[in-house]
């Protein structure tokens, strides 16, 4: 066995070279990591399972990478080896990313590009790295499901003094404070995102359209009290029909709170209960301008 | 106070500017002001001695100007056209933008038929794109679009230069609201003695019940 | 101040907070 392991780490490398990432992954797949003939430790065989979903992920291939990493998860927790920790989260985070689960990817990449640490036993991060894991973290959260777990974590990336420096930031900033998105803003957007964040889903829009069209159906929930299915599908530039279905499924999951009127082919964006909590709300805005008048006549000397 | 907290430093650049240029030199620093995006108040510009000065010259047109922008609104410009100087397309947009504030004024429910025809506006599509772009995303009004009853609910809106005799209107409205609440603290305080009291009669019913109760016991044992 | 009679302004037009018929109703 140990000659085979040789060879199949020999092959790999070969592989490697030539970037045949998949084919290198295999190679190294076939090694016995269970093995009762070999003392293998923990850290060679976590070292390994990072090693072919990081090849299998060179060519976007999330699904054999996940088998990998779901197994170097039994061996992180008790591993020492940061470098190998680093990079298997590294790893989780982009499966996560390519299997469109974008609000746990966010979380990940987010995770990362807080490490402190300039220099981790041999291997040194970059500020440009973990400049990509924030710009990764806030392209993730924006294609997330509109929403108030969303929401969340876009106050956290919004709040983050490093975000305003990101390219991408404008467009953080519009989809934060919930505004609608126009076409050229999307098509900017769009330049800066990898092939699966731009795929074509079952009902014929693309990953991106579909979180486009989500936040901006949030954006006007809380523009409008309500509106036509005919002016609501000209706003998110889909047909009227579509524009029901969608708001549907946003209410019905709970993303957005609301009634559909399918007599008077209205969305209500607010419930019936609300005029009142409405009235508390505009109460306390108007007692914290007048605070805000008198602090200013203080400062003023009056 | 957000919008006067944005628009302090833009003010007082273009004061500060006004203080140190004279005549024509002020014309282009007017128009300036009147296209600038953060800015929607005009009196301390007009204020400034330099600027007043301009009345009775050949640019007193200037100070009408900025005296439409302080006040005014777009039917005002269009009614006296040709007697202002041509706006370009920020100035009108701006001027549109004002507008709404004054509409904004005199009622909370804003119907479409009344803001298109201020604003020169066709169609509902167009309106509501104004009102969310140029008005809502600026700021400086916040509410919510009724398509059903055709109308603009507004909860807030910046306010606008004070125009002569209005600080009268400001001054009633701020005594009638003072004695409104001061009328219900006192509805408030006798409800709260009206309640107390309530709850100390309910207590001694409840009391004199038991009392009752235990006399009943014991005289059938 | 120019700056605080706007505010002032603006606040005052906040009065009555709501107007809305749907309001109305639910307040009676």
């Amino acid at each position: 066995e140990e000659q085979v392991l040789v060879i199949r780490e020999k092959l790999a490398e070969l592989y490697e070279s030539e970037q045949q990432w998949s084919k290198a992954a295999q190679m190294l797949s076939g090694i016995d990591l269970d093995s009762c003939m070999r003392m293998i430790d923990d850290t060679f065989r976590l070292s390994k399972c990072v090693q072919i979903a990081r090849l299998y992920l060179e060519d976007d291939d999330a699904y054999n990478a996940e088998a990998f990493i779901n197994k170097a998860s039994f061996l992180v927790s008790s591993s020492q080896h940061e470098v190998l920790n680093l990079q298997y989260k590294v790893c989780y985070a982009r499966i996560l990313d390519l299997k469109r689960k974008f609000l746990e990817a966010a979380l990940r990449y987010y995770d990362i590009s807080q490490i402190e640490k300039r220099q981790i036993e041999d291997e040194e991060i970059d500020e440009e790295a973990l400049e990509q894991a924030l710009s990764a973290a806030v392209t993730c959260t924006i294609l997330a499901a509109a929403g108030p777990q969303r929401s969340r974590v876009l106050a956290t990336l919004y709040k983050d003094e490093r975000c305003s420096k990101l390219k991408i930031y404008p467009i953080l900033q519009k989809v934060y404070l919930e505004r609608i998105l126009r076409k050229p803003e999307i098509d900017a957007f769009a330049e800066e995102l990898k092939g699966h964040q731009k795929a074509l889903l079952p009902d014929n829009f693309t990953v991106l359209d579909r979180a486009m069209i989500e936040h901006n159906l949030l954006s006007a929930s809380k523009l409008y009290k309500n509106i036509s299915f005919h002016e609501l599908g000209t706003l998110l530039g889909i047909p009227p029909p579509k524009a029901e279905k969608i708001a549907s499924r946003m209410i019905y999951e709970d993303r957005m709170k609301g009634s559909i009127d399918q007599v008077e082919a209205i969305i209500h964006f607010e419930d019936d209960t609300e005029e009142l909590e409405q009235w508390d709300q505009q109460i306390v805005g108007v007692c914290q301008a007048l605070n805000d008048i008198l602090d200013s006549m203080a400062k003023k000397g009056f | 106070m957000d919008i006067e907290q944005k628009q302090a430093e833009v003010i007082d650049h273009f004061v500060k500017q006004a203080s140190v240029l004279k005549g024509p030199a002020l014309v282009p620093l007017i128009v300036e002001a009147t296209s600038n995006p953060s800015l929607f108040a005009f009196s301390e510009i007009l204020s400034v001695p330099n600027v007043l000065e301009l009345e009775g010259t050949e640019n007193s047109v200037y100070v009408g100007l900025l005296r439409l922008f302080a006040h005014g609104t777009w039917s005002d410009y269009k009614s006296n056209a040709d007697r202002l100087p041509q706006l370009s397309a920020d100035q009108v947009l701006k001027l549109k933008q004002l507008t709404v504030l004054t509409q904004a004024e005199t009622d909370k429910v804003l119907p479409y038929s009344q803001l298109m025809q201020e604003l020169d506006v066709t169609n509902v599509r167009e309106l509501e794109d104004f009102l969310i772009n140029e008005c809502m995303y600026a700021g400086i009004v916040r509410g919510k679009l009724d398509q059903l009853q055709r109308c603009f609910e507004v909860q807030f809106a910046a306010g606008r230069d004070l125009r002569p005799g209005q600080l009268g209107n400001m001054i009633q409205t701020l005594s009638d609201w003072l004695s409104t609440s001061d009328n219900m603290l006192l509805s408030i305080q006798e409800k709260i003695k009206w309640a107390d009291g309530m709850s100390e009669s309910d207590k001694k019913h409840r009391k004199d019940v038991e009392d009752r109760i235990e006399e009943v016991k014991k005289s059938l044992s | 101040e120019n700056s605080l009679l706007r505010q002032v302004s603006s606040l005052l037009r906040r009065l009555p907070v709501i107007e809305s018929g749907k309001f109305q109703d639910d307040f009676l």
